[in-house]
């Protein structure tokens, strides 16, 4: 579908939070140790984006594996790396994206796959 | 900037690249040009040009519009969500959700919160990324580069930033007449099977 200017959408298409992963809102808050209708759901999409290696089932236990997604994905969006699926966090989600992976076998680039900033470099030099 | 594993990338003796359109779609002249613009972007920084060609079947890049299973094992997922994806070089598939509401005009959109409450996408900045894994760029965490992998409600983003224009001159080199920030040659450059720099 498409539309040569914004002033030729109808007002039809005036659904705020109409995005694939909306539903994944009432995750807000969810934490280690939570059990939570959805949270497989967010597995799926992690594991979609190479945040989780595994692809058995998921299910609805906030684990360590999904801890760790969580960080990961944070770091990798300049996130506060808090583990918990807090608002901000929630709120970058939902966002309409690329496709693509962030993280392609196991390996990424993005903040995640470099060093923190700060961390000291060795240099060695010809004797 | 990063690039995805292994640094797959275009090869030095094909700086010439051909695209085209799935007939299927019969997109109009109007659509074809904004996908010319988002190509353009990336010639005007390295040594590659990107020229519209009849045949489909022997474009070096596929551009297709696609909705839910087509058949390369990602299936688009209905209005936004994930808008389009691009496969690493020489592969060429450049697919985008045909399910989405693009919207085409080139003009600034985040001009007030109308655009954010729609359920439509700003098609050139989907165009602009989607290049950048065509040519081997990975995501980027660096927020107003084009490689960022989210596209926020009411944002229209197709000037290539520093950390874009790094990382694809470090796959090709510079665009001799490209007058911005330059790039230092790189293994990729320098490390041709003859010996010889092919760009820049």
């Amino acid at each position: 579908h498409f539309f040569p200017n914004i002033s030729s959408i109808p007002p039809s298409l005036l659904k705020p939070n109409a995005t694939a992963w909306a539903a994944f809102q009432k995750l807000l808050g969810c934490h280690s140790g939570q059990k939570v209708d959805g949270l497989a759901k967010i597995k799926k999409y992690f594991h979609y984006f190479g945040y989780v290696n595994s692809s058995g089932n998921f299910t609805d236990d906030f684990d360590d594996i999904l801890e760790y997604a969580i960080k990961t994905y944070q770091q990798n969006f300049n996130l506060n790396t808090t583990g918990v699926l807090d608002g901000p966090t929630i709120q970058h989600i939902i966002k309409p994206r690329c496709g693509n992976a962030d993280i392609v076998n196991g390996t990424s680039t993005m903040n995640s796959g470099k060093p923190p900033a700060g961390t000291p470099t060795m240099h060695t030099v010809a004797h | 900037y990063s690039f995805f594993p292994g640094r797959p990338r275009w090869p030095a003796s094909k700086t010439d690249l051909t695209y085209a359109f799935l007939p299927a779609n019969s997109l109009t002249d109007t659509i074809k040009s904004v996908f010319s613009r988002a190509f353009d972007r990336w010639s005007e920084v390295t040594p590659l040009t990107f020229t519209e060609t009849a045949s489909f079947q022997s474009a070096d890049i596929k551009v297709g519009f696609f909705a839910g299973d087509h058949n390369d094992g990602e299936p688009f997922d209905g209005p936004m969500g994930t808008l389009a994806h691009a496969f690493s070089p020489p592969a060429g598939h450049f697919h985008l959700d045909g399910e989405e509401n693009w919207v085409i005009d080139g003009v600034p959109i985040d001009d007030g919160n109308f655009f954010s409450t729609l359920s439509a996408v700003d098609l050139e900045s989907v165009a602009v990324h989607e290049i950048g894994h065509l040519l081997g760029l990975g995501h980027s965490s660096v927020e107003d580069s084009i490689m960022y992998p989210t596209l926020g409600a009411g944002t229209r983003r197709v000037e290539l930033a520093n950390d874009d224009i790094q990382g694809v001159q470090e796959l090709y080199g510079s665009n001799p007449n490209f007058t911005g920030p330059s790039t230092t040659l790189t293994p990729s450059q320098e490390n041709d099977t003859n010996g010889t720099p092919k760009f820049g």
